[in-house]
């Protein structure tokens, strides 16, 4: 039996949009740690990676593991039957081939259930390795969704790199090149629109902006994005989601080869 | 120009 019970419905909702363009079909795994999903896109070339803890759920039971597998176009044309201050409750026995979202309106007076099909789905999953980054930055969540969102306007593909001078994006198109530099800028009103640049050693990678900008997809999720840089390692683009856990985008690198 | 690479280059299946 799994019962999760969720006050900000709306925080599934916004999980939903920043992974269902980047994967079609995915198994939610359900364990005492809490709701979670690993998964990558048919191409193999990004995997997305989200917790949401069991303390963040104002109720959570779950009586043993259970792995659903979903569409997540299903999934979000069903939680988008949801009011916006909904509480949201996944419900699902042991063995059944269907999941139920409940829905509540803050003050009581409309609950909806919606019960979806679930479906088998063949997945891998990959150990992520601890690792060890050779630069990190912290930003504003809406500026890296801006800088992605501009560079595509111009290229295919965004250069990153990470010096002493700061972090440099770059892009070169058909009609011209790009080049953005952010310096480390932390003399900010609030601490959530500070620039934060880690550089243990200096990197350079190339990764493709149709991914990039599919991640930024989860900028609703947290005001900052944190993107870890290692010239060995996919790029690891993070949003924190708040008091409940993280979503978090690896992209495999372009390489020379 | 530089080719793109897949996440199982670099991760393990488990």
């Amino acid at each position: 039996m799994l019962e999760l019970r969720l006050v900000q419905g709306s925080l599934l909702k916004k999980v939903l949009d920043a992974i269902k363009e980047l994967v079609k079909d995915a198994n939610f795994d359900c364990s005492t740690t809490g709701f979670s999903l690993q998964a990558m896109d048919s191409s193999h070339v990004a995997l997305v990676s989200l917790l949401l803890r069991a303390e963040g759920f104002e109720h959570y039971r779950c009586d043993r593991n259970l792995s659903m597998g979903m569409n997540l176009d299903n999934m979000a044309k069903m939680l988008k039957c949801s009011g916006n201050d909904d509480i949201i409750t996944i419900k699902a026995d042991d063995g059944s081939d269907s999941v139920t979202f409940m829905f509540e309106s803050p003050t009581q007076d409309k609950i909806s259930d919606f019960e979806m099909k679930l479906m088998d789905i063949d997945s891998e999953h990959l150990g992520i390795p601890e690792a060890e980054y050779h630069a990190i930055i912290r930003m504003p969540s809406a500026e890296f969704a801006k800088i992605c969102r501009d560079l595509a306007s111009i290229g295919d593909t965004v250069v990153i790199s990470v010096s002493k001078e700061g972090v440099k994006f770059s892009t070169r198109g058909d009609i011209g090149a790009a080049n953005v530099v952010l310096r480390q800028n932390t003399t900010v009103d609030k601490p959530e629109e500070a620039t934060i640049i880690e550089m243990n050693e200096p990197v350079s990678l190339t990764f493709a902006l149709r991914y990039m900008n599919s991640f930024t997809k989860a900028t609703p999720l947290s005001n900052i994005v944190t993107i870890s840089l290692s010239s060995e390692l996919p790029v690891v683009v993070e949003y924190k989601i708040a008091e409940m856990g993280y979503i978090r985008f690896y992209l495999a690198p372009k390489i020379e080869e | 120009g530089p080719k793109q690479s897949t996440i199982t280059r670099f991760f393990n299946k488990i």
